[in-house]
């Protein structure tokens, strides 16, 4: 499994149709202050099913949509869908390339669809599971988090089977 | 469960020891199992930088806050590698020797997770395959600026 | 008592505006008095970043809170400045345009305050009268490396 | 008034007699993660008087005092003076230079010394209260504490009389 491609419209700061196609290795995203780098790791977790806004420093699901700016208009809808690699058959579905798409509304409701079909959460989540949540996106000045934690808090990293 | 549970945890806390060693140059660190008063388990992390104590994590510097965090999360996807992986300017404590041993080690697990960093730092962009640079409109609207292929050199 | 707080108050407020506009190249920002259900008075911080709208603080991105701090702190000591003040990596989050903006302001107000800071930043660096290196030894002792002192140039 | 100097003996990595000459303008400190940079800044806070272990990453009074490493042995006593600059009068004592010193043992006592004669914890903050404490040290990490306070909260920062 891997990350092939990630596209955004209406979610946070990118308005318009944006597409990023990711290689194999390592890619580095950079930008100014307040370009919207954090932006396309919450946009990330929120396509695996986020449910927690205030970890996506918002409180509801109307904090992720583009709320205008002096020159634009509001949208009234985010979505972001993710598209994953699955030549390897690592995640439990019969295709060799699975796109999540999440889609929120100003009225407060998400709805997720799995290669176009409209599923639900649950369905998603357990499609993810075996990404390792807990890792999978390090959210900024959060790298030390685990340092904090109480030990017990801490079992959740080393249960996530191989 | 605690089967599991075990043979993962034997093998992140020997991952842990020598990333700690590697991204420290030198030190020890350990994962020990401990029962809190109900009898549930947890992990706990000691970290001694090179020529330090033994001492608790309250006391350790920003950076090496930072990079013992990172020998940790190195360790874990050595043990369990995810498919991918997204650190949001992970490096952004520490100092220049230690971004150079963070990319170094980011290099060597890339064949097996695949890595997306947002960062400031120009050592850790030089160690990417891929560059995005993003950009913020007069409109409040992010843009994606420029991509580097691979094959092109940076501008 | 009160007169003393709106006197302040109006006067860091301005500042403010100013300093924040001047750090971020634009944008707006606002200090606002508020009572809250006792009665008791707060400051309210409306920040603006330019080509944005009026956002809640939380929407700010990592640089963009560190900037707008910066902003209100050196208001702060525009108004009443301290004798001195220690700045521990403040410049931590910032971009490079960022950290050169902060740099200048600080020379500004380097006449009536003096600062220490903390940082690994080549431009804050280079903003400074005085530099002391630090370093640890293989004993765990803290020195002092060299003193650059202002005629010299920096190694 | 200004900071003059900053002399550090067993406070925490400093464990050898250290000295810091400041002059007007800006001093930059510069170092490798972990080589005590924060504890400078923190021993400036502690000599000022500051009384929560907490803020300068400990529990007691013993966290203060070098703790001893492979090579060397822990201290009994921490020590840090910071010399003022008082040509000006602003500071309501009547000496051109001001030294304020604290001395802590391993037994949790807190000795706190002007110019050399002892005297109590309020002497020392009667002097300082007109250095501007809530935004004379800012730690690492904390620059933007201040906007995660509640409005109340920030008060503080005005009621300071210049
Ligand atoms: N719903 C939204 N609509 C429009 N813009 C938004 C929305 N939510 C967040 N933003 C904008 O996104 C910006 C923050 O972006 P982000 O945190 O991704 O920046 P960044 O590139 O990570 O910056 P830094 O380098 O400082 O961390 C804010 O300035 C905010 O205005
Ligand atoms: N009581 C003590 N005795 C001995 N050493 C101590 C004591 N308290 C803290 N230290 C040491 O001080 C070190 C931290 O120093 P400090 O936080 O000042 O680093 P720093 O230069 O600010 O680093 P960074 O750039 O990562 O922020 C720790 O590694 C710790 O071992
Ligand atoms: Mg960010
Ligand atoms: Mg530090």
């Amino acid at each position: 499994t891997r990350l092939k491609r990630l596209e955004l419209h209406g979610f946070k700061s990118f308005a318009t149709p944006t597409t990023f196609v990711f290689d194999p290795g390592i890619t580095a995203i950079i930008g100014p202050n307040g370009s919207g780098k954090s932006n396309i790791a919450e946009a990330v977790r929120w396509a695996l099913g986020e449910q927690s806004y205030a970890s996506l420093r918002g409180r509801r699901t109307e904090d992720v949509i583009f709320a205008g700016s002096a020159a634009r208009a509001p949208l009234g809808m985010a979505e972001v869908s993710l598209t994953l690699d699955n030549e390897s058959g690592d995640l439990p579905l019969p295709f060799s390339e699975i796109t999540i798409t999440r889609r929120a509304y100003r009225s407060g409701e998400n709805q997720y669809f799995i290669n176009g079909a409209r599923v639900r959460l649950k369905d998603v989540l357990q499609v993810t599971a075996s990404l390792g949540q807990a890792y999978t996106v390090i959210g900024q000045g959060l790298v030390d988090a685990v340092l904090s934690q109480r030990p017990e808090e801490r079992r959740g990293l080393f249960e996530h089977a191989a | 469960m605690a089967e599991e549970f075990n043979r993962t945890f034997g093998e992140v806390a020997a991952a842990f020891e020598a990333t700690f060693t590697t991204l420290f140059g030198g030190g020890k660190a350990k994962l020990l199992q401990v029962q809190d008063d109900d009898g549930a388990t947890g992990v706990d992390i000691l970290a001694q930088p090179p020529g330090k104590r033994l001492q608790s994590l309250a006391l350790l510097s920003g950076g090496e806050r930072a990079l013992t965090a990172v020998a940790l999360l190195f360790a874990i996807l050595k043990v369990n590698p995810s498919p991918f992986c997204i650190l949001d300017e992970v490096d952004a404590a520490l100092d220049e020797a230690n971004v150079v041993r963070v990319r170094d080690e980011l290099k060597a697990l890339a064949d097996r997770t695949q890595f997306v960093v947002v960062t400031h730092n120009r050592a850790t962009i030089e160690g990417a395959d891929t560059l995005y640079g993003i950009t913020m409109g007069d409109d409040g609207v992010s843009r994606v600026l420029s991509l580097r292929l691979p094959a092109e050199a940076p501008a």
